[in-house]
């Protein structure tokens, strides 16, 4: 055996028993930079103050992230609530990103989102949808108990001073609730520029406040109905890559 | 596939699992709670070319079979490698403090055979 042990690569390199304890530190160091190239990361995340864990809680619930199984083998369901087809299965993101505030816009209704280029891969990104909690500040007396209300969310594209464009939506509350809506077109095009995507907002509501309605953007008594995006990726494709069934 | 169980040493797979919070990820990974490490190890002896399930392809059979029979096309020696691999789901935070969830494919080493 030790002349086929020395002509196979892989029969070769054998890490220290794992069972004994006595870890191998090279091999713990392989694994994780094997774990790290597989997610396109560098180095790992420096996290000094994550997000706040109310607004984690509140996005994963509500995109029903499920339970993962300890070998991480179950599927989490996506994230956006959308099914996934297989085809973008094998490899794909879904990127959740929380609501910023620039302290040089006094405005109120401005936020941006910093989506990050996971690696500095080139994403395409698939879907795009932005969740807004809106607050009924009066309880809903009338018979025909709704609101309507029709909420503008303005983006800028990518660039400084750059034009913004709109999407607008008619959107009818029984309740406090969350609503969505898509930017994807408006993600698109963030990602196709530089390696940092920044995306502004700016949410108007238009009668909201005669229907006593509060659109909750970034209010730090209420972290856990803080906006997100959830931005569903998949590696770009070469050009002329061919399928193979 | 074989598991290893330290009877011998033929091709088959070490199970190894690594616990997020012994290396400090679990600050930036939310789930799962660990990884699967797992690998291949051990011989591929020229008697195993018959064991049914050893072969990792089609194309190992076959050279198997002339193995069996004492002929030897090309260098022999094979070596013990993955012949199933799993897909692995993850949910972490990135550097801009994203939730990120990724599905890796061929993450987990599940079964192994000489090839």
């Amino acid at each position: 055996h030790q002349e086929l042990r020395d002509t196979c690569a892989s029969c070769a390199a054998q890490p220290e028993d794992p069972e004994s304890g006595r870890m191998d530190g090279d091999f713990l160091e392989a694994v994780k930079r094997h774990i790290l190239s597989r997610l396109q990361l560098r180095d790992r995340p420096n996290i000094t103050h994550p997000v706040p864990k109310a607004a984690m809680v509140t996005a994963l619930r509500k995109l029903h992230a499920g339970k993962l199984r300890e070998d991480g083998r179950v599927e989490i369901p996506n994230l956006d609530g959308h099914p996934m087809s297989n085809e973008v299965l094998e490899e794909s993101s879904e990127i959740i990103s929380f609501a910023e505030k620039d302290d040089l816009v006094m405005s109120k209704s401005s936020l941006f989102f910093l989506i990050s280029n996971e690696g500095n891969q080139n994403l395409q990104v698939t879907r795009a949808t932005l969740w807004l909690y809106f607050k009924l500040l009066l309880p809903i007396v009338e018979p025909r108990g709704r609101r309507k209300v029709m909420v503008k969310v303005y983006y800028q594209e990518p660039g400084f001073g750059s034009k913004w464009d709109l999407v607008e939506k008619r959107v009818e509350l029984r309740r406090s609730g969350w609503h969505t809506f898509t930017l994807t077109s408006a993600v698109r095009l963030a990602f196709e520029t530089g390696t940092d995507r920044r995306q502004n907002l700016d949410i108007r509501c238009e009668g909201c406040e005669t229907e006593g309605v509060v659109p909750v953007l970034l209010d730090l008594s209420d972290e856990s109905h803080r906006p997100f995006l959830v931005v569903r990726a998949r590696q770009a494709e070469g050009q002329h890559r061919i399928r193979k069934r | 596939g074989l598991e290893c169980d330290g009877s011998n040493d033929l091709c088959c797979r070490q199970r190894f699992y690594i616990d997020f919070r012994l290396i400090g990820w679990n600050d930036w990974i939310i789930a799962p709670s660990g990884y699967f490490g797992n690998y291949c190890e051990g011989s591929c002896p020229a008697y195993m070319a018959g064991v049914p399930g050893s072969a990792s392809s089609f194309h190992t059979a076959v050279v198997n079979q002339y193995r069996m029979r004492g002929m030897s096309p090309g260098s022999m020696n094979s070596c013990c490698i993955p012949t199933k691999l799993s897909m692995m789901s993850m949910l972490y935070f990135d550097d801009e403090y994203n939730i990120v969830k990724r599905d890796v494919p061929n993450m987990i080493v599940d079964e192994c055979g000489c090839a």
